[in-house]
């Protein structure tokens, strides 16, 4: 038996709005602890990887642990039917299910939804990811970090990322000029001003903006995004969802061949 | 020009 309630099923639509564009089917793996998902996107550039802690849902069961394989497309068709105000249940009684059933249901409960979503048997190529501490961590405002990639992209594919002890630069190079954008540690206290930089070895990445931008999709989900890197390794951007769990991205950086 | 490179390059599969 396996079921999960969430108080604020707007959560969840803001997930799988997040995702959607990059990836195109996931393994839910459900266990005594909580949610879990990883995927790549179909050119193995980039991953997601989501946590849903157990104790952030109002209610939760999991008697064994189950896989559900889950279409996004199909997922966020069945969540365009919940209210932004419902909460959403997810709940099965089979061992290997071959559905799973969502309850939607407004604050009077005085409108339930009943929808259940064939579920799809997917080969989980799961890539273990060890915990790393990234010489380079950038707190900022995510919509200031949405609106930097946007402006870049127009002007190039690729950003170079710098970072150094009391600022981070982004800079972009194309065809019709080059610019940069260079942010400092900033301790304001509006958030959207905040910038916290904590550069224990200064790093130099160049990523592509097509992707940066697919992440920010997640900017619903928290007004912060951090940013964390080490020399030859794949960014990670993570979007907390407070009492619940992280939305993290991986991307993998361009080298000049 | 830059490479791209891709994420299972660096995580091992498990």
């Amino acid at each position: 038996m396996f079921e999960a309630k969430l108080q604020q099923g707007v959560i969840f639509k803001k997930i799988v709005d997040a995702i959607k564009d990059l990836v195109k089917s996931v393994n839910i793996d459900a266990s005594t602890s909580g949610l879990s998902m990883q995927a790549m996107d179909s050119a193995h550039v980039a991953l997601v990887s989501l946590k849903l802690n157990e104790n952030g849902f109002k209610d939760y069961r999991c008697d064994r642990p189950i896989t559900l394989g889950l279409s996004i497309e199909n997922l966020s068709k069945i969540l365009k039917c919940a209210g932004n105000d419902d909460t959403i249940t997810l709940q099965t009684d089979e061992e290997e299910p071959s559905s799973l059933k969502f309850f939607f249901e407004n604050q009077q409960a005085s409108k339930i939804s009943e929808f259940s979503l064939n579920l799809m048997s997917l080969d989980s190529e799961s890539l273990g990811i060890p915990d790393t501490d990234y010489s380079s961590v950038i707190q900022m405002s995510s919509a200031e970090f949405s609106r930097i990639c946007k402006e870049l992209s127009s002007i190039s594919e690729t950003v170079e990322i710098e970072t150094s002890k009391e600022s981070v630069k982004f800079s972009v190079q194309g065809d019709i000029g080059a610019g940069s954008i260079t942010v400092k540690n900033n301790q304001s206290d509006k958030d959207v001003d905040r910038v916290d930089l904590q550069i224990d070895q200064p790093v130099k990445l160049t990523f592509a903006l097509r992707y940066l931008n697919m992440f920010n999709k997640a900017v619903s989900l928290s007004s912060t995004v951090s940013l964390n890197m080490s020399e030859e390794n794949p960014l990670m951007v993570e979007y907390k969802i407070d009492d619940l769990g992280s939305l993290r991205f991986y991307l993998a950086p361009k080298i000049s061949d | 020009s830059q490479c791209q490179t891709c994420i299972d390059g660096y995580y091992l599969l498990n």
